[in-house]
């Protein structure tokens, strides 16, 4: 009995031990790893995109619960004396400027709503040049360009593209890129984009196939494209980039992978498999979507324009790949016009 | 998180008499720390 109970006195701190052990050499890989692509990338080199263990890994686990787990816990009310701490915390990991939160830290009573919180007045001057796109979020530029071919594929990384129209649904109403035929066609449905009039124009467009084939660009238009990455001690709320009219809203029930450079080069199809919110309209030069994707510790995003929205909600297990839940806006038969730089929507934990 | 922007925008013209071309233009490079309410492009 007493050699078995000394045998059970060791097995708990040995196992705890070995994990922590396993954990630490994992971790001690991954940081080797992520050195050996930081210093390719400064040779200039890209690494391309190469599927590992870790990222099937990541699809056996129940993100979309872990993130719900994640928003309750960042939900918790702090004690105001505690707050300050917590902040200046999270600010020091996260490289975060608490000389532009727009609130003393006490003011914030939990996490998510410091996660969530505005800027002082002024600290993000809109660029008003007429001709000129905004940035809508605080963030770093991971790629942009013009779309040329057209099947309109936006790389992921080096060796792996996405399609445009998954990434913003099978209904949307993207241009065709560059269709040198049926001019007369486009410049009709710019016509009715001018002509606010005819309300049920766009009811219609909405309902009947006719409308959702896409609309060939003008051949004198081309379609863009720009990818910023927010890292968790960004500023999350999201500005309209310009002065626009927002006809669709898209929400598409998906994963909730992680979105950092190493979940890119890694995770097939990254941003079309995610949870993500696309707004569609258009502007004076035509075409505007915006798609807002989460991540794992961000699942939340929230629309100014329709509060009652509500995203990583429970899902039925039958239901996985259940189709986007899409809202035609009607104010007047031209959607929800926002102005350049106003606020749009806004990512949260949970 | 991450944000993907898709527009429409004029694209290069074929000008001949050298008047100034609309087409849009990014001015940002890959890697740029950018904030709400700065140019992405002209």
């Amino acid at each position: 009995n007493s050699s078995s109970s000394n045998g059970n006195t060791f097995l708990l701190p040995g196992a705890t031990v070995a994990t922590i052990l396993m954990l630490g050499a994992l971790h001690a890989r991954r940081l080797y790893d992520d050195k050996k692509v930081e210093e390719a990338k400064e040779k200039g080199f890209e690494p391309g995109f190469q599927p590992d263990a870790k990222a099937s890994f990541l699809g056996l686990l129940p993100l979309r619960t872990i993130s719900r787990m994640w928003g309750s816990l960042m939900s918790v009310e702090l004690p105001v004396k505690m707050r300050p701490y917590v902040y200046r915390a999270w600010a020091r990991a996260f490289h975060s400027n608490l000389e532009e939160v727009a609130l003393p830290l006490e003011a914030y009573p939990s996490m998510r709503d410091f996660f969530a919180r505005r800027l002082r007045e002024g600290c993000r001057p809109i660029d008003n040049d007429s001709q000129c796109l905004i940035s809508p979020v605080d963030g770093i530029v991971v790629r942009f360009g013009e779309l040329k071919e057209p099947g309109a594929m936006i790389e992921q990384v080096k060796g792996f593209s996405y399609s445009v129209s998954a990434l913003l649904g099978l209904n949307s109403f993207l241009p065709m890129v560059s269709g040198k035929d049926v001019a007369e066609k486009s410049s009709e449905v710019e016509n009715v984009h001018r002509d606010q009039t005819k309300k049920s124009w766009w009811r219609v467009s909405f309902s009947s196939p006719k409308f959702q084939e896409p609309v060939p660009a003008s051949p004198m238009k081309g379609l863009f494209y720009c990818v910023l990455y927010l890292s968790p001690g960004d500023y999350h709320r999201i500005h309209s980039p310009v002065d626009w009219n927002v006809l669709v809203r898209r929400h598409f029930s998906g994963r909730l992978y992680p979105v950092n450079e190493r979940a890119t080069r890694t995770i097939r199809n990254l941003y079309v498999e995610n949870e993500r919110v696309v707004l569609e309209g258009h502007w004076q030069q035509g075409y505007l979507a915006l798609a807002a994707i989460g991540a794992t510790n961000i699942g939340s995003i929230e629309l100014y324009i329709e509060p009652e929205l509500r995203t990583n909600r429970p899902r039925k297990k039958f239901l996985q790949s259940e189709p986007p839940e899409e809202r035609v806006y009607e104010r007047e038969g031209v959607g929800c016009m926002v102005k350049k730089g106003e606020e749009v929507a806004a990512f949260n934990t949970g | 998180s991450t944000v993907v922007l898709v527009f429409q925008a004029p694209v290069a013209k074929s000008t001949k008499d050298n008047t100034p071309s609309t087409d849009f233009r990014f001015n940002i490079k890959r890697g740029d720390r950018i904030h709400v309410g700065e140019a992405l492009g002209r």
